[in-house]
């Protein structure tokens, strides 16, 4: 089972730009 | 081609459009003690993109939970002073219901994004970490 922060992380990361 | 640095002047979204531009600007920020909201408009971004499939419903409801937990039920936060509470007052009652709206955080987003549009952005093309690199 995720932690609440390691859901919020996840997230987070998944919003932001690949390395170009 | 233009160099990032010059694009990234160009507006909040070309800013964090880019990896190394996240970066300094989270350093920035880092040093207004307000990298919340940095993150919060990711975290709102992120809980959009995610697909409205059976096996999701779940951990949306328990991210959505998170991200409220987080930075809108502390009222000393960054995020939550500076957040309307008719848009506090809204999310509270969407995570009542049953179903997720995917666009619940969409108002809050805009609040916060707008902040850093007319404050922390145009301080940050001021500021000596954004001078220094370019």
């Amino acid at each position: 089972i995720d932690s609440e922060d390691d859901l919020l992380q996840e997230c987070i990361s998944s919003a932001m730009p690949k390395k170009k | 081609p233009t160099p990032p640095f010059l694009k990234w002047a160009e507006s909040l979204h070309s800013l964090l459009d880019d990896q190394d531009g996240i970066h300094l600007f989270r350093m920035f920020l880092k040093q207004e003690d307000c990298t919340d909201m940095l993150d919060f408009w990711f975290a709102c971004s992120g809980f959009r993109k995610l697909e409205a499939n059976e096996s999701n419903e779940e951990k949306k409801g328990k991210l959505a939970k998170a991200i409220y937990k987080k930075f809108i039920l502390d009222t000393n936060g960054i995020v939550s002073r500076q957040i309307k509470p008719a848009t506090k007052s809204f999310i509270r009652d969407s995570l009542m219901k049953l179903t997720i709206d995917p666009a619940m955080f969409d108002q809050a987003q805009t609040e916060i994004q707008t902040i850093m549009e007319d404050n922390t952005y145009p301080l940050f093309l001021k500021s000596d970490i954004y001078l220094e690199y370019t």
